[in-house]
């Protein structure tokens, strides 16, 4: 079974906004 | 067709052609005649004393003239001559400067008068800013020159100048010769290639010859009044100095100048290339060129520097280190791909695209430095790929970056 990719809009950035990558 | 390669244009060891250096040349001397005129004796015959001529120098005019261009000049026959009436110990100096540095086979004056009864000979490996003894000849060298009459020369001292009463002889009067060779009788002159003593030994950048003492007196016919010293040609032979890397020694605005072959560059070729520095400069020798090689960049990089620890440790094989390596490259051949690269398996590591971005995913990733050979990114836990893009299975995605992936309950 393949997983599907990280979606990247599920994170909650509110304590990690250092690690969020420029969209 | 160079005399520097062979017909497998392998490189070989090669010399410029040989020549008179002092042709042509201006010759600095400190004493010259007819000044004020005055009277000088000379002979017409090499073995008779009577026949002994007079005539007056004065250089007002031309047929009476004697100046030092009659040395260099290419017809034998004219002659410089020096004052008359010189005293033990003033002596004449002649000073040749040779514009760069030559590796000398002899110096050889003809005479137009008796030869000297001491002279030295000098020579300067620095324009002229110091002098060392190349050759004294004198009939009384431990008087004139406080030197040992000198047979034979032992290895030791074949780099120093000797003492000897040969060539000193009053007779011939005239046309008489003296020549010096300064690998004559040296031991290691028939492996002079390879051996850097003599090569230092025969190398000069200008000549100085002093007249010390005139022969002269009532027995020998000569006298002191009129006597003088007198050279129809002063010949300087060697090569220009090129380290057995130029078979061409060209004349340029600069002066003579070593083509320079085997990828080395300078005046005598004696230094490498820029980008030739995988092995050290040597001078070239017949069982050996010697050239230099160039570093192996991969075509990554046109800039290089020698370590001699690395050559050592490489057996003296390579010591060239790339510089700046491009195309997301790195290492001393640029021959892997730099930290956040992976190789391209595909493509030729001399290839600008053997190397390609990890592109590790920002979040599933611990850091973006993938394994340069399989690509691989390092993955947070229960994270997996190539690039760690996705959970792993029995893993799902959280909404933390920092954990992105955890265990399914």
């Amino acid at each position: 079974e393949v997983m599907p990719t990280l979606d990247m809009t599920l994170f909650d950035w509110t304590d990690y906004e250092d690690l969020k990558p420029d969209t | 067709d160079s005399p520097c390669y062979d017909a497998k244009q392998r490189p070989k060891y090669c010399i410029p052609d040989f020549i008179n250096v002092a042709l042509g040349q201006e010759v600095i001397t400190s004493s010259t005649c007819g000044r004020t005129p005055q009277k000088l004796c000379y002979f017409l015959d090499s073995t008779n004393v009577t026949s002994r001529r007079c005539q007056l120098c004065d250089q007002k005019k031309t047929d009476t003239s004697y100046p030092p261009s009659y040395m260099t000049d290419t017809d034998a026959q004219t002659c410089w001559r020096s004052e008359s009436g010189l005293t033990f110990p003033q002596n004449v100096t002649l000073t040749l400067p040779l514009g760069r540095r030559f590796e000398l086979v002899y110096v050889s004056l003809r005479f137009c008068s008796p030869r000297p009864d001491s002279m030295a000979i000098y020579k300067s490996m620095d324009h002229g800013k110091t002098w060392i003894p190349f050759q004294f000849y004198s009939t009384h060298c431990r008087r004139v020159y406080d030197q040992a009459t000198t047979s034979a020369i032992t290895k030791p001292m074949q780099h120093e100048a000797t003492c000897t009463d040969f060539q000193t002889g009053v007779k011939p009067l005239t046309k008489g010769l003296v020549a010096f060779m300064p690998l004559a009788g040296r031991p290691s002159a028939r492996r002079f290639e390879y051996s850097p003593v003599l090569q230092d030994w025969v190398t000069a950048t200008d000549i100085r010859i002093v007249f010390n003492r005139l022969h002269h007196g009532k027995k020998l016919g000569i006298r002191r009044k009129t006597a003088f010293y007198g050279v129809s040609e002063l010949q300087v032979g060697g090569r220009c100095k090129c380290n057995g890397h130029a078979s061409r020694c060209a004349a340029s605005k600069d002066g003579l100048v070593c083509d320079c072959q085997h990828n080395t560059i300078g005046p005598e070729c004696d230094a490498c290339k820029p980008f030739y520095y995988d092995r050290p400069w040597q001078r070239a020798t017949p069982s050996n060129a010697h050239e230099c090689v160039a570093c192996e960049c991969n075509q990554h990089s046109n800039r290089c520097r020698f370590n001699m620890e690395l050559y050592k440790l490489s057996g003296r094989k390579s010591g060239g280190i790339c510089l700046n390596c491009r195309h997301n490259t790195a290492g001393r051949h640029c021959h892997y791909c730099k930290q956040g690269y992976k190789r391209e398996l595909s493509k030729a590591i001399s290839s600008r695209k053997a190397c390609k971005p990890c592109q590790c995913h920002p979040i599933g990733a611990v850091n973006a430095m993938c394994n340069q050979t399989t690509g691989q990114c390092p993955c947070k836990t229960g994270v997996t790929g190539l690039t760690c893009n996705r959970c792993t299975q029995g893993y799902q995605q959280s909404r933390s970056p920092h954990m992105p992936c955890v265990r399914i309950q």
